[in-house]
């Protein structure tokens, strides 16, 4: 959840 | 915050496209800092191939990537003869070899993916280093550059901004981007500061002697 959060911010 | 951000990084990249474009020149742009962005965003964005987000993210992340390239591409081909190399010695492997240690060093988890990742969130809150140094070392720059400066501090200010947000509503928090981003704003501060009290009222940007 952590990194799905992560690649959605540029 | 997150999408003002995301149009300010936009809007920069654009401002010092149309910039090398209209002028036909590429005089007082660090390439170098231009080839670590480039780093940035191909090390970052390699989840282009692994997870999809939505169709805004995928936009932009190939946006970033193919201008950054065009960038590269203008300063060191088609506008090669304008570029400032004498003054564009910033020594970028200070930058590249701590970022990539401190990369292995402090992450989030020990993988390939996630490595780069961090190597270009911790690169890019200095790749912007050559550039202010070029700028130091002419002491001056011209006022579309300082405009394409600015647009460029905003972004990761703004972000911050965005990552407060998301505390708040989410409780999501990336402590390494925190950090990194808020080193990468701190460092354009006493550029933001000559930029207001100088560039916005009309003057070139000139460092003090």
């Amino acid at each position: 959840n952590h990194s799905r959060n992560k690649h959605d911010e540029l | 915050f997150r999408l003002l951000g995301d149009l300010s990084h936009v809007i920069a990249i654009i401002i010092l496209l149309l910039k090398i474009w209209k002028t036909r020149s590429c005089a007082g742009i660090s390439g170098k800092s231009q080839i670590l962005f480039a780093t940035v965003f191909a090390t970052r964005y390699l989840d282009l191939l692994t997870t999809f987000v939505s169709i805004y993210n995928t936009l932009m992340k190939w946006m970033f990537l193919t201008t950054s390239f065009a960038t590269i591409y203008l300063i060191y081909f088609k506008f090669r003869a304008t570029y400032d190399k004498n003054h564009d010695t910033f020594r970028i492997e200070f930058l590249i070899i701590p970022s990539l240690i401190l990369a292995l060093l402090i992450n989030h988890e020990f993988t390939v993916f996630e490595v780069l990742w961090t190597y270009s969130i911790y690169l890019e809150s200095v790749a912007i280093l050559p550039q202010l140094f070029m700028v130091s070392k002419t002491g001056e720059a011209e006022s579309i550059t300082s405009h394409y400066l600015f647009a460029l501090g905003c972004y990761r200010g703004l972000y911050i901004l965005n990552w407060i947000y998301r505390y708040v509503t989410e409780d999501f928090h990336d402590l390494i981007a925190i950090v990194a981003g808020i080193v990468q704003t701190v460092l354009y501060c006493d550029f933001f500061y000559l930029y207001v009290t100088k560039v916005l009222k009309g003057k070139k940007l000139q460092l003090p002697a």
